[in-house]
Parts: C-alpha cells; structure tokens; sequence
C-alpha cells in the first residue's frame, strides 16, 4: 500500500523506536540476561517424561496459566505505546484479544535456543515432545518452526519492540471503531519499524519478510482458538473451572 | 465488547504497573 503515510521526521522516528523499544524491556517479562544466568539448561529426560506422563487437562491447564501470564505483560506494553491508550476502549480490547497472543508468539523467539529447538517454559529449556500430553503435536510443530524461523532472522530488541507494536496496532482487525485512527498509529508504527531496519542495516527485503511472518501468526491464533474449542468440547468442565479467567475471556 | 472482558478492561484501566 504505496499510500502517503503522515510525514514523520527521522527525530520523532529516533524518538518513537526509543520509547517503544524501552517499553518493550520494562515489560518483557524475562531479562535475556536472567535467560543467560539459566544456562540455557534444558529438562532431564525424567523431567519430560513427567510432563509426558502428566493428564491432558493438567498440561493444558498449566500452558494456559503460561500463556495468561505473557498476555498481562503484553498488556502492559500495550499500555506503554505512544496512542494506544488514547483510542477508544471498544478498540482497546479489540486490539489486545486479537493480538496479544501474535505478540506473545514473537516475543517467544526471545526464549527460544534454535539449536536445541527448545523454549523457555516452566523453568528450563523445554523441546516439543514435552507438550506432547497436550494431543496436539501438528501445532506444537507449527509452533516451534515459526520460533525458529524467528529466530534465524536474529531480530535485535528494538527491532521485536517495534515489530510487537506494529502487529498490535493492525487497522484491519473486525470490530475496530475508529479504524482510521489507528491505522494512522499503524502506519506511524511502520515508518518506525522500516527507520530501525534501515538504521541496523538490514537488507531490503527485511520489512517484507516480518511483514510476511503476520499471516504465519494469524494462522497460528486461528489454530490455537479452534484447538480450545476442541479441547472444551471434552472437557468443558475443567475449562469453565481450572482455566484462568482472562484465558477464557480473550480465547474462549 | 467491554462487558463481554471485563478482566481485560479492569487491566486497562489499572495504573501502568
């Protein structure tokens, strides 16, 4: 979309990439440096074993108490970008049910030791077999590989801060109210997330290659949703019962 | 939408943590 996107001026681009990129550390939720001090240690084989063993409404419930946690600090960061709290709450919500999981699945390439191919998880390295009590391996796999691919594109911080942004602030999501207004905070976002590219020297084709990781996401949250139901549709009372409030809310 | 995620909007509305 060739369109003439508000004029910024690389000041305020500088600006935009710092205060994203500083909200984005306050509310990472883990420190690479606290990562390092784990030494990458991975779980012992009794160790997966345990998870393996573990039943499939237990392994479930503990992903979605993990992966409730990670949404209250994308939350926070949502709050923290320069417009987000100015649009209207309708939108608000909108943006964060939608995206906050998208964000959550980048932020993962942060945790993720691509040699191992395992991620950070319940306190030590964990590779898919370990969520294999979970019964759905072909997403786990989906899961991992986009982690990797991730990965392989060695995104510095500010670069995953503005690319989080630039995925919550999408324009095209159902329901938004003021669709304009945050298309233009999208945009703004763009221009930031091209600026750091540029200023990083990365090759051209960069901003199109994370641009094209937003279907890949899109299809993982469509995955995740129609694997809950699917799981709820067996065990609804361990869902309505065991599932932390917020998971229900923005998934169920 | 707001009633239908209410933890959701109560999180907004807290003071940035």
């Amino acid at each position: 979309d060739g369109d003439m996107s508000p004029s910024v001026s690389t000041a305020e681009l500088d600006h935009l990439v710092q205060t994203i990129s500083k909200s984005h550390l306050e509310t990472c939720q883990y420190l690479t440096e606290e990562l390092q001090q784990t030494s990458w240690q991975s779980f012992l084989q009794a160790e997966v074993e345990s998870y393996q063993s573990k039943p499939r409404e237990l392994m479930w419930q503990l992903c979605a108490v993990k992966i409730t946690e990670a949404v209250q600090y994308v939350v926070e960061f949502a709050k923290r970008i320069d417009g987000f709290m100015e649009l209207c709450q309708n939108d608000q919500i909108v943006l964060l049910k939608a995206g906050s999981l998208e964000v959550i699945l980048v932020r993962m390439c942060r945790l993720f030791d691509s040699q191992n191919n395992s991620v950070y998880f319940d306190g030590k390295f964990a590779g898919p077999d370990v969520f294999r009590a979970l019964g759905c391996d072909d997403l786990i796999t989906s899961v991992f590989d986009f982690a990797n691919s991730m990965c392989s594109l060695r995104l510095s911080e500010d670069e995953l801060a503005v690319f989080s942004a630039f995925l919550l602030l999408s324009a095209d999501r159902s329901w938004l109210q003021e669709k304009l207004k945050v298309e233009k905070l999208q945009q703004k976002t763009q221009l930031a997330l091209q600026h750091v590219l540029q200023k990083n020297r990365r090759e051209d084709g960069a901003l199109n290659k994370l641009r094209s990781k937003v279907s890949a996401l899109r299809s993982l949250c469509t995955r995740h949703t129609e694997t809950l139901s699917a799981f709820r549709a067996v065990h609804p009372d361990v869902v309505r019962t065991h599932f932390p409030p917020l998971y229900k809310e923005l998934f169920g | 939408l707001k009633d239908k995620h209410k933890i959701l909007h109560q999180l907004l509305q807290n003071s940035t943590s």
